[in-house]
C-alpha cells in the first residue's frame, strides 16, 4: 500500500505536471527562429 | 548562512556585470575575452580570495538566477497576453545561460590546463549548490516549485561541459560522474517535485550518448542504469497499487518512451542489466517487464519462434551464458548462501529445504509476505550453479540433463511448498529468465516445462500457465524466450496441456487461450 | 482450480477490470508501443533526434544543437540588424523547407499563407501542396470539383511533380488564418 512518502510524493508530481518542461528548456536561445509553438491543424504535417 | 555584508550587493552587481558581458558582442568566441576581464572584477570584488567566499558567490548568484525566473513566470501568470511563454523562457535563459557559461568557463580555467583535479572539484561543487538550493527551494516552495530554471541550468552546463575541447575532453569521465551523482541525489523519490524535468535531463540525447556510447568500455553503463533504477524505484509503488493519476501516466508514458529508444539503439546495455531492473519492477508491470526482457544483441539473428519443429538446444547461442552486471548474490545473507552452497554440493543440511520458505517469507501480510529481491537471487544463483554443473558432468542442459540434482530440489521443493503468493513470485523470477537465446533461457525454459510436467499438484501448472498467459496477452514486445517455451508447453503432448480444466474454465479463458495459441501457431 | 489473484481466474479477472478501468490496462494489456511517436524500425539510432520522454515529436533538424564556431551563431545583440523575416519575398523552396522543418509552429503557419497566396493549395486528406500546371486549364470542372494536371510538391524528393488529380475544392483547406504575427519577431534581447 502506498505509504505517507508516496502520497506527498503523488501531489508534488501533480503539481509539477501543471507547467511541464518545454521543448525550447532543452535547446540553446535562437534569437533569430525561437520556437513559437502554435496549434496547426491536424492534417498538417506533424513532424 | 551569515553571509558577510554587502556579499549579496556584490554578487547581484557583478552577475549582472556578466550577464551584460556574455550578451555583448564584444565578448569574442565563447565570451572568452569577457571572462578574462570579468575575472579580474571577481579578483577586485574580493570573490576569488577564498573557497568559502566562492562557495557565497555561486549560491547567491543561484539563488538570484532563481528568483528572477519566478518573478518573470509570475508576471507571466499575471498578464500571459504580454509574455507568451516562449517569450517568458527566452527572458530566464538571457540570465540563466550566461550563469551557465560562467561556470563553464571557471571551470575550464580553474587551475592549470592540466590540473584536472581543481576543474572537476570546482564542477562538484557548483553542482552541490545549485542541489542545495534546489532542495530548499522544493522544500519550502511545496506544490509552488518550479523545476525550469533548475532543468535548465543543468541541461546546458552539461551541454556546454560536453563541447569537443581537449580540456574539456581530458575531463569528461568525471564530468558525467559529477552529473550522474547529481542526477542520483536528485532522484524523483527524493525531490518528486522535479521528476519531469529530471526524466528530460536522463533523456537528454547528448546524456544518452555520453553514457552509453561514447565513454570507452561501456564505463558509462553502470551509472546510467543506476539512474534507471532511481526511476523504476519511483514509479514502483504507484504501478504496484495501480495508482495511476494522470500525472503519474505521462511518466510512465515517459518511461517507456526512453525504454523504446534503449531497446532501439542500446539492447546489450537492457541485456546486461535486466536482472537489476526486473528486481525493482513490481510484478504486476508486464509490459514495461517485457520491454526489458526483449532486448538481445543487434547481431544476433532470432530464429523465428514459429519455426515449426525448431530445435531450440540446437542452436548456436543456446550454450552462450549471457552477461549479468548486477551483483545478484548481494542480497543473500551470509549463513544462507553458507547453507546453500553446502546443499547444492552435499544436499546437507537436509533441513535446508524445509526451512526454504520460512527464510523467503518476510510477513504474513497477503502481497507483502515475501523477499522478493531474494527469491530472484535464489533462482538465479541456483539456475547458474545448475548449468555449470551440468557442463561440469560434460552435459549441456536439455529436459534430461536438469533433473534429479540438488538443484532441481530446490525447485520443486519452492513450486510445492510456497503457497500461491510465493510460488507466483517464484515462477515469475524464472519467467523473467526468458530472453534471448543464451544457456539461462534455455536452462530455465526446460525448468519450467519440467515443474509442470512433474508437478503433483493442479495448481502449480496452473500458475506455470497463468505467470506465462499474462505476460503473453500484453501488447507486445514479447522475449524469444517465453514464446518458445509457451509455444513447447501448448504443442508438445507430453504436457497434456489441453486437458487441464484450468484451459476450459470459462468461455473467455478458452478464447484467450485458443487466440494466443493460435498466434503462436 | 485457483480462486485468489494468483491464478488463471485471477487474471480473468483482472483483465475484465481493465475493461472499465482505463489506468489498468496500462499494466494488464499494456500500451500499443508503436503509438508513442517512436519510429522502432528505423534502421538509424533514434537518441540523435530524441527530443523529450514527453513529446511524440522528435527532434526538427533546427533542434539538434551541434557544435558550430561561436561566430555562426546569432549574437541577441545584432538581431535587429539581420533582415526581418519576410516570407513574402522569399522562393517556393525556402517557404516549403519552412512549412516543413517548424511543425506545430507559428512558422509553419506562416508559410502556409504565402503559399496559399502564391497559388497553392494544401490537401487536407493527400496532405500535400497542390498548384495548377502553368498554362493547362483542368480537363473537368464543375461547381464541386475540377479533373486534370497539377504539379504537388513532393517533399521526398523535394521537387515540384506533374500528377492527374480529381480536385474536390472542399478537400482543399481555405487561407490559413494566422495568429498575430508579432511574436515572429521577438526578440529576447529587446526584453531582457
Amino acid at each position: 500500500p502506498l505509504n505517507k512518502d508516496n502520497m506527498y510524493q503523488q501531489a508534488m508530481l501533480e503539481a509539477s505536471w501543471r507547467h511541464m518542461p518545454h521543448p525550447s528548456d532543452s535547446e540553446r536561445l535562437r534569437h533569430y527562429l525561437p520556437r513559437n509553438p502554435c496549434p496547426t491543424p491536424a492534417y498538417y504535417h506533424q513532424t | 548562512y551569515d553571509d558577510p555584508p554587502g556579499l549579496n550587493e556584490k554578487t547581484e552587481y557583478l552577475l549582472r556585470e556578466w550577464v551584460n558581458i556574455y550578451h555583448s558582442p564584444t565578448s569574442g568566441r565563447d565570451s572568452t575575452r569577457g571572462f578574462s576581464t570579468f575575472v579580474q572584477q571577481m579578483h577586485q570584488q574580493g570573490i576569488l580570495r577564498t573557497d568559502d567566499l566562492i562557495t557565497r558567490f555561486f549560491r547567491l548568484c543561484t539563488e538570484l538566477c532563481v528568483d528572477l525566473t519566478y518573478r518573470l513566470l509570475q508576471e507571466s501568470n499575471i498578464s500571459p497576453s504580454l509574455l507568451n511563454p516562449t517569450l517568458v523562457r527566452a527572458k530566464c535563459f538571457h540570465t540563466l545561460d550566461a550563469f551557465v557559461r560562467l561556470i563553464t568557463l571557471l571551470v575550464k580555467h580553474s587551475g592549470d590546463a592540466a590540473n584536472s583535479v581543481t576543474k572537476i572539484n570546482l564542477l562538484n561543487k557548483v553542482l552541490g549548490i545549485v542541489v542545495g538550493v534546489l532542495q530548499q527551494d522544493h522544500d519550502q516552495r511545496q506544490t509552488e516549485f518550479h523545476q525550469m530554471p533548475y532543468h535548465r541550468i543543468f541541461i546546458m552546463l552539461f551541454y556546454e561541459l560536453n563541447a569537443p575541447e581537449h580540456v574539456l575532453e581530458s575531463i569528461n569521465f568525471q564530468t558525467l560522474t559529477a552529473f550522474t551523482n547529481t542526477y542520483h541525489i536528485l532522484r524523483p523519490t527524493k525531490v518528486p517535485g522535479f521528476s519531469f524535468a529530471w526524466l528530460e535531463l536522463i533523456s537528454y540525447r547528448s546524456f544518452i550518448s555520453r553514457m552509453l556510447l561514447q565513454t570507452p568500455q561501456q564505463k558509462g553503463w553502470p551509472m546510467y542504469a543506476q539512474l534507471l533504477i532511481d526511476l523504476f524505484k519511483f514509479l514502483g509503488p504507484f504501478l504496484r497499487n495501480v495508482e495511476l493519476t494522470k500525472p503519474m501516466q505521462v511518466l510512465y508514458r515517459g518511461t517507456l518512451r526512453l525504454l523504446l529508444v534503449l531497446l532501439h539503439d542500446f539492447p546489450e546495455f537492457l541485456c546486461d542489466y535486466h536482472y537489476g531492473f526486473c528486481d525493482v519492477i513490481p510484478a504486476n508491470c508486464i509490459q514495461l517487464r517485457n520491454l526489458i526482457l526483449s532486448a538481445f544483441p543487434r547481431n544476433m539473428r532470432l530464429p523465428d519462434p514459429f519455426t515449426p519443429n525448431l530445435k531450440v538446444d540446437m542452436l548456436q547461442e543456446i550454450n552462450s551464458a549471457p552477461r549479468i552486471l548486477t551483483n545478484f548474490v548481494a542480497v543473500m545473507p551470509a549463513n544462507f548462501r553458507k547453507d546453500l552452497d553446502s546443499y547444492l554440493k552435499t544436499r546437507a543440511p537436509v533441513t535446508f529445504l524445509s526451512d526454504l520458505r520460512g527464510n523467503l517469507q518476510l510477513s504474513n501480510e497477503p502481497g507483502m509476505k515475501y523477499n522478493v529481491a531474494l527469491i530472484n537471487s535464489l533462482v538465479l544463483y541456483v539456475g547458474t550453479q545448475a548449468i555449470q554443473y551440468i557442463y561440469s558432468k560434460g552435459g549441456t542442459p536439455s529436459m534430461s540433463t536438469i533433473t534429479h540434482s540438488s538443484h532441481m530440489d530446490i525447485f520443486q521443493n519452492l513450486s510445492v511448498d510456497l503457497d500461491t503468493e510465493g510460488r507466483y513470485l517464484f515462477l515469475n523470477a524464472i519467467a523473467n529468465q526468458l530472453r534471448y537465446p543464451n544457456s539461462h533461457t534455455h536452462y530455465f525454459s526446460c525448468t519450467l516445462l519440467y515443474l509442470f510436467a512433474e508437478a503433483n499438484q493442479e495448481a502449480i501448472q496452473e500458475q506455470i500457465t497463468r505467470v506465462l498467459l499474462e505476460r503473453l496477452i500484453v501488447n507486445r514486445p514479447h522475449p524469444w524466450g517465453l514464446l518458445i517455451t509457451f509455444i513447447e508447453l501448448i504443442k508438445n503432448p507430453n504436457f497434456k496441456f489441453w486437458n487441464h480444466e484450468f484451459v476450459h474454465c470459462a468461455p473467455e479463458i478458452s478464447k484467450l487461450f485458443e487466440s494466443v495459441a493460435r498466434s503462436c501457431m | 482450480m485457483l480462486m485468489d489473484q494468483y491464478g488463471v481466474v485471477g487474471l480473468l479477472a483482472f483483465i475484465k477490470a481493465a475493461e472499465t478501468d482505463p489506468t489498468l490496462v496500462h499494466l494488464a494489456l499494456g500500451n500499443d508501443l508503436t503509438t508513442l511517436g517512436l519510429n522502432l524500425n528505423s534502421p538509424d539510432n533514434l537518441y540523435h533526434k530524441f527530443q523529450s520522454p514527453f513529446s511524440k515529436q522528435p527532434c526538427r533538424p533546427q533542434d539538434i544543437d551541434f557544435f558550430v564556431p561561436s561566430e555562426y551563431l546569432t549574437n541577441a545583440h545584432i538581431r535587429d540588424k539581420l533582415a526581418p523575416i519576410k516570407l513574402n519575398r522569399y522562393g517556393e523552396d525556402l517557404l516549403f523547407y519552412v512549412y516543413y522543418t517548424n511543425p506545430g509552429d507559428v512558422l509553419q503557419l506562416a508559410a502556409a499563407a504565402e503559399l496559399y497566396n502564391r497559388d497553392w493549395r494544401y490537401h487536407k486528406e493527400e496532405r500535400i501542396w497542390i498548384t495548377r500546371a502553368p498554362g493547362i486549364d483542368p480537363r473537368v470542372k464543375s461547381n464541386t470539383y475540377e479533373q486534370g494536371t497539377y504539379y504537388y510538391f513532393d517533399c521526398q524528393n523535394w521537387r515540384k511533380v506533374a500528377k492527374e488529380f480529381h480536385l474536390e475544392y472542399d478537400k482543399l483547406e481555405e487561407r490559413p488564418n494566422l495568429p498575430n504575427l508579432m511574436s515572429l519577431h521577438f526578440n529576447p534581447a529587446q526584453h531582457a
